[in-house]
């Protein structure tokens, strides 16, 4: 373990939440149950060394030294502590050591997070339980299991019961001294009972709702960076940073303008690496766009591509179309089977031919069903296949995966609650096969 | 092969984290290619990931990975300080 080199010169602490985590991010928790996590998170603390945490209610002004020792709050990017959080991912909390300073202890979790209290997205306690840590004068360990690992390690079991591994306890007893003999203390009886499953998950009524979390799009594309959803006659569209523009979805006419009128199904979309023009594929005809207008002179043919399959027939839709980071090349996929294309120096030409030695089948890449929804390239140039509620990822110029589970886009990408648990799926290749997870 | 783009994140990623000194605006001073190489060790090591050296897969998964904001490595630049004062 590690030392801070800072301590409090008490043993009784007292600490208040000033905010809670954002309900249209983090709908499973409610005020009560961050109450009872963070008490929880500091008895894993004072099990083992002789401290004692006092909660004083809140102060939702945001006084500057109201609020006791440790004061926990709920905060998004830039928020006056001069360590700003970077949205969705990447960091997700940090705390200040002890001290005499004003923010010494302060506990900040970022809310741009999905905070759970279940096995799914990232699980408030553990993060409580590390960052409690640092606020108590721990600095990051690099031993395994310790939970002040720097690097979230997932749910750590049973909230009531969790014990502090060893590094820890030793690290804490380091600065605070051994519990009397190192026995657990006596259970606060003010402790409530937290749910032995994650609470249920709100019920929606909103039909936009089932539409936007049952997956199943026609096209999705990277479009200057925004990943565009697009259903039916509708679309949703997903930040830089991860966050939802609306939970309510946009009329396809009404943004992109040009497209038939009734247009309700839109095959595939991605942006031209060349010039930064947006083809949409609808049937058997493709539009240029620039910016949000639909250019003069569209629709064309989509045999202007000159997809051809083997046997010499010309290919009359496009199933998903994207630009692979990794090399600039264009991929249009159709009917399990793909082409490549390099755009780089023809523009608007009219006349396009795939490259040599295509089509090839879809099979090349690995472990994701033949028929995709729709490609893009995203993060550090990875390939993301989506299909139905799923989606792949296949590491920057790799035709397989580390991992071949697929994840969740309602969850990821659309702001949706995580599905009940049920039985591991099939593969989608072999659904005849059944795949077996660490503890399966 | 690592692209520039992501080595020069790489870089500030174990700049944020205490691997490496923060830049220093008033001599512009460059990480040597040693330096940086020990601190991805470092890193690697801290992060119980195999040592080589270079960002290799698991050295970008792992920076890639969510986590708490703090560094890892507390007061670097205060011990190297120290030793060049002592000499």
């Amino acid at each position: 373990y590690a030392l801070s080199g800072l301590r409090w010169h008490k043993t009784d602490l007292t600490w208040s939440i000033h905010s809670y985590p954002s309900p249209s991010i983090s709908p499973s928790l409610s005020k009560d149950l961050v109450n009872s996590i963070m008490r929880y998170g500091f008895k894993a603390w004072s099990d083992v060394a002789p401290l004692k945490f006092h909660q004083l209610p809140g102060d939702s002004s945001g006084g500057a030294t109201a609020g006791g020792d440790i004061r926990v709050s709920f905060a998004s990017l830039l928020h006056d502590d001069g360590y700003p959080f970077d949205g969705r991912g990447g960091t997700l909390a940090h705390a200040f050591f002890p001290g005499r300073d004003e923010v010494a202890g302060d506990t900040h979790f970022d809310d741009h997070e999905i905070w759970s209290y279940g096995v799914i997205k990232n699980n408030l306690f553990t993060v409580a339980v590390h960052e409690f840590g640092h606020a108590l004068g721990l600095s990051h360990s690099s031993s395994d299991p310790s939970i002040m690992r720097p690097y979230y390690q997932g749910p750590v079991g049973d909230v009531s019961t969790f014990k502090l591994p060893m590094d820890d306890r030793l690290a804490i007893q380091q600065l605070y001294g051994v519990k009397d003999a190192d026995r657990p203390g006596v259970v606060d009886p003010n402790l409530p009972r937290l749910p032995s499953r994650p609470p249920p998950k709100p019920t929606h009524s909103d039909p936009s709702f089932h539409e936007r979390c049952q997956g199943g799009f026609d096209a999705i594309a990277n479009i200057r960076g925004e990943v565009f959803f697009f259903k039916g006659s509708q679309f949703w569209r997903t930040q830089r940073d991860g966050s939802l523009v609306s939970l309510n979805p946009a009329q396809i006419k009404n943004f992109w303008r040009g497209l038939p009128p009734g247009t309700n199904k839109i095959d595939a979309v991605y942006e031209r690496k060349s010039d930064s023009k947006i083809i949409f594929f609808i049937g058997s005809e493709y539009w240029v766009f620039k910016d949000t207008e639909a250019m003069a002179g569209y629709p064309r043919p989509l045999s202007e591509w000159g997809m051809r399959r083997k046997n010499g027939q010309l290919v009359d839709r496009v199933d998903a179309a994207f630009i692979w980071a990794h090399n600039g090349k264009t991929y249009l996929f159709s009917g399990g089977e793909y082409w490549r294309f390099d755009e780089s120096r023809k523009g608007d030409q009219a006349t396009r031919q795939p490259d040599l030695d295509y089509p090839r089948k879809n099979k090349l890449w690995e472990g994701i069903p033949l028929h995709m929804d729709d490609v893009i390239s995203w993060g550090e140039g990875d390939a993301y296949f989506f299909k139905d509620n799923s989606y792949w990822v296949f590491m920057k110029g790799r035709l397989t995966q580390d991992a071949v589970t697929p994840k969740s886009i309602g969850e990821d990408w659309l702001r949706c609650p995580a599905p009940p648990s049920t039985s591991t799926a099939a593969s989608p290749r072999f659904p005849q096969e059944c795949r077996c997870d660490l503890k399966g | 092969p690592v692209v520039p783009d992501q080595y020069s994140r790489a870089v500030d990623w174990l700049s944020r984290y205490g691997y490496l000194p923060p830049p220093d605006p008033r001599t512009s001073k460059l990480q040597t290619k040693e330096g940086i190489e020990e601190a991805i060790r470092v890193m690697q090591r801290f992060g119980g990931i195999q040592e080589t050296g270079v960002i290799d897969s698991e050295t970008v998964k792992l920076m890639s990975t969510p986590r708490c904001s703090l560094p890892d490595i507390v007061g670097r630049m205060d011990l190297r300080r120290r030793r060049r004062r002592k000499r």
